[in-house]
């Protein structure tokens, strides 16, 4: 089937945030947001996933990023949000690049990310994130990798221009 | 500011697929969806997290999210890819509903989650997974959840059409 990539994008030189030992019930996720909105943290995208713990309950992962400009602003900002959480561990990490390809209503996101994953292995460049969209699958992978990772997705898709 | 919220969608009926244990190097994310995209297997969404292991090393959780036609086909295509990335553990959940809250170019996704978090809280609703792109607050609820999910995120969004 034709795979429908258009485009690659990159966003440049972001922070993440990653959060674990959350509580999993209703509530948590609500208070996270609303204290980075209070503090008008601007928040670029955020992911969670859920993993059964072996003790019948679930180890949660929350992990969002940030525009490196807010970046200063969050160790006191997190604090607070464990406060409202009520407990939980939080991990600030710099120097990433989200590095996308965009299609046009992609159809299945396992025949664009093969191409594209594989075009990033050939490169070396390890995905520390991955999001998607219908119309995009993006990576987070460290800054320093982020151009020659676009030209390799750029490449693999036989996109134009060079 | 202005929250952009224009509308909010559903898609009922999801199966979700949860990878742990995965080696965190490059090539691991491509062996996955090049043996889903063999066997033809329709990926909605895709997330990957990371959090340290406390060893030096790091702990990745890939989920993905599948239509529930191809729920079927899953269990021995998961076995494929866990021998051909060499480890790991799959676990396979059904019964999940999508339902996002969808603006035009979010500036800031903490000020749109904080709202719809919120509302999914006080309608009791606990959320699974969250994913996000520019125009879209994606989460995914227990598909019994999901009719409510989307009229709690309506109203508080006060969006008009009851
Ligand atoms: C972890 C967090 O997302 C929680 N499940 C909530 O619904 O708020
Ligand atoms: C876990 C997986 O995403 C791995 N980091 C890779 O690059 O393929």
């Amino acid at each position: 089937e034709k795979i429908e990539v258009a485009g690659v994008a990159i966003k440049a030189d972001l922070g993440r945030v990653t959060l674990t030992g959350l509580p999993n019930k209703p509530g948590v996720a609500a208070a996270i947001f609303a204290m980075l909105a209070d503090h008008q943290i601007l928040v670029d995208d955020i992911i969670q996933t859920v993993v059964p713990n072996g003790e019948g309950g679930s180890a949660v992962t929350v992990s969002f990023t940030v525009e490196h400009s807010d970046l200063a602003d969050l160790p006191p900002v997190m604090d607070k949000v464990l406060e409202a959480v009520g407990g939980g561990k939080s991990t600030i990490d710099v120097g990433f690049s989200k590095v996308s390809a965009v299609g046009v209503g992609i159809r299945s996101h396992a025949a664009v990310a093969a191409v594209m994953f594989r075009a990033l292995a050939d490169a070396g460049i390890n995905i520390a994130n991955i999001t998607t969209s219908e119309i995009k699958v993006c990576t987070i992978v460290e800054k320093a990798d982020g151009e020659r990772a676009l030209r390799a997705i750029h490449d693999a898709f036989g996109l134009g221009g060079g």
